[in-house]
């Protein structure tokens, strides 16, 4: 493949479909989200909503750095807190029918992208690890 | 540059220097490192000693996962839990002298790698932001 043929390439054959993706929900709370965090083991996932609509995304540090009181860690405060407060709600975001150009572009600043569909439903994600695999494979043929 | 000089390149000029790299130190406790990774916003960082030598890595992860207790999370554990007994021993590192190939396979794995001399000691960290720019600037050419 040429490089502008690889660069045009759909990135729908690379997506991890949204069955596979850890989530949490809207309304679920800070101390539920940093189970989820912890048991599934990735420092970062979407907030999604009954209906499957992105609504943000949720690190480990966005439910820490709320409660790092005065002079201790306030952790009584997480089944208070509800992800939607303190999530990021700016993600970054691929259509489906974007092409692998635009999955390199923004990876540089972000470690994963969610995918949504033109009415809004998360399809899934692309990754870092997924889009280096085939720079890779470009790289060496 | 032809892929297999892109490849060759040597990886000096891409790493980010040691003073520039977040960590936390053999000896202190999982609560410092807590407050280490939320202020520094980092999910994972090198645990160095005094010397600057690389010991392991540690992520937020490693520190909320020992603390899971069966009815709820014992937070008061974590300023008796040492770095050391929690972090990942196993590093992804790249020596000084290594080139751009060497970090391209090993990013496929790991988010960063950490860089080392012949001595041993810790050099700085190779990302996989730095990678891909480099990456997307020898494609686009
Ligand atoms: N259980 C596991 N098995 C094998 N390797 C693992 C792993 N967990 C993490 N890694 C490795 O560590 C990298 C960074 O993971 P992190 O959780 O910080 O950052 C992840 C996480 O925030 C998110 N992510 C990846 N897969 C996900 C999934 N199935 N569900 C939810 N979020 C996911 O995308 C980011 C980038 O993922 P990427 O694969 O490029 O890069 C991953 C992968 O190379
Ligand atoms: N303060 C900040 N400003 C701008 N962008 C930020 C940022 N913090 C994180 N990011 C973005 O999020 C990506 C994942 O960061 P994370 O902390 O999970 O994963 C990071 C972290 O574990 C480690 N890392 C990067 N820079 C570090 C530093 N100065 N000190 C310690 N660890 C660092 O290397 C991993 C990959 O970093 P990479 O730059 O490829 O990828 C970063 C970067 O694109």
């Amino acid at each position: 493949l040429s490089s502008r043929e690889f660069l045009e390439m759909p990135i729908t054959d690379f997506i991890i479909s949204s069955e596979k993706v850890a989530h949490v929900q809207m309304g679920n709370n800070a101390e539920h989200a940093l189970l989820v965090l912890t048991k599934t083991g990735y420092s970062s996932i979407p907030v999604l909503d009954a209906k499957y609509r992105l609504h943000g995304m949720l690190s480990m540090r966005m439910i820490t750095e709320p409660i790092l009181g005065m002079d201790h860690i306030e952790y009584e405060r997480l089944t208070d807190i509800k992800v939607d407060e303190i999530m990021d709600k700016k993600v970054a975001t691929l259509n489906i029918g974007d092409n692998f150009q635009r999955a390199l572009d923004l990876v540089i600043n972000h470690a994963f992208l969610c995918v949504i569909d033109d009415e809004g439903t998360f399809m899934g994600i692309m990754t870092r690890r997924v889009i280096l695999k085939q720079l890779k494979k470009h790289i060496y043929q």
